[in-house]
């Protein structure tokens, strides 16, 4: 087994403590429109099921297909956002998601946390 | 402007106490300075409507509870770290307040030049509509608009905002539309 380098190793340190990395690997999607299979998709539809755009997927998992669901909530992102509704990945779109944010969802409904964790006994 | 489903209030509100976590807090910021941003924030909002805020002695019995908190804090939406996420508050009556201990908060950019620095008053102006049950705005300017760039402040209520939040409570007697900035009275 090779060891990492130790240089290496800090240079992995550093991209630990670089801002908003997970949110930053979203412009890799630039210009992607409907139909796409793009590595990495899923990510973003987790971003989009977070902030209230995408409801919970019928199968277990989010795919990476860019779909019609998706296509519709990025619509509504857009147009939530005052963005220009292209329905599409653009600069202004890919900008505006990878801002820094109020992790409250844009859908509107936060139920407190006690409600969400109730147990029947 | 939009509201949390079944637009929930505070009721009565006419007098809403709040109070700091005196475990979750940030070190390098000065109580005495986010006591003081807190109270400005604060009173943007409580100029617009009949609500007064008040610092309570007592944490645990305060309406709103601020804190700065780090990770996974227990109420299921656990904090990002350096940007992505920066705060997140709970709509009327629950009164929880948190803010990302990540961040690097800033309360004068003059002094803070880290390009990752948050404007702490500009977020605590937004998170402060949630606590009051204002939902995200579609209006750019508007501060309960969902996102906000590093090293930028937006403190200044909107008429999105007031309108929102006046329907919610009613309008503070003293309040004048005037007193609004100039660029808002034009966009009124």
């Amino acid at each position: 087994r090779i060891l990492p380098d130790p240089a290496v190793t800090v240079l992995t340190a550093t991209a630990n403590v670089s801002p908003n990395a997970a949110w930053h690997d979203f412009t890799k999607f630039l210009d992607a429109g409907k139909g796409s299979q793009l590595v990495g998709m899923s990510e973003l539809k987790k971003y989009f099921h977070r902030f209230g755009y995408l409801p919970v997927p019928d199968t277990t998992n989010f795919t990476d297909l860019f779909d019609k669901q998706f296509e519709s909530a990025l619509t509504l992102y857009q147009s939530k956002l005052s963005l220009p509704v292209t329905g599409k990945l653009d600069s202004d779109t890919i900008s505006a998601i990878t801002s820094p944010r109020c992790g409250v969802s844009d859908a509107g409904l936060r139920m407190p946390a006690a409600k969400l964790h109730t147990t029947r006994r | 402007f939009a509201y949390f489903y079944g637009k929930p209030r505070w009721a009565p509100a006419k007098s809403l106490t709040y109070a700091f976590s005196p475990n979750h807090v940030i070190s390098y910021v000065s109580s005495s300075d986010i006591e003081a941003i807190f109270h400005r924030a604060f009173s943007r909002w409580s100029a617009v409507i009949p609500v007064n805020f008040t610092k309570a002695k007592d944490y645990s019995s305060a309406d709103i509870k601020i804190g700065f908190y780090k990770g996974d804090h227990g109420d299921g939406e656990p904090f990002d770290g350096v940007l992505g996420v920066l705060a997140h508050a709970f709509s009327p009556e629950n009164g929880r307040f948190h803010l990302d201990a990540a961040e690097t908060w800033a309360v004068d950019f003059e002094s803070d030049k880290s390009k990752v620095a948050v404007d702490l008053e500009s977020v605590a102006t937004h998170e402060i509509g949630h606590v009051l049950g204002l939902a995200h705005s579609s209006v750019k300017e508007a501060v309960m608009y969902p996102s906000l760039s590093p090293r930028t402040k937006k403190v200044d209520l909107k008429m999105d905002d007031v309108e929102g939040v006046q329907a919610l409570y009613g309008s503070n007697p003293n309040f004048k539309y005037s007193s609004l900035q100039s660029e808002n009275s034009y966009n009124h």
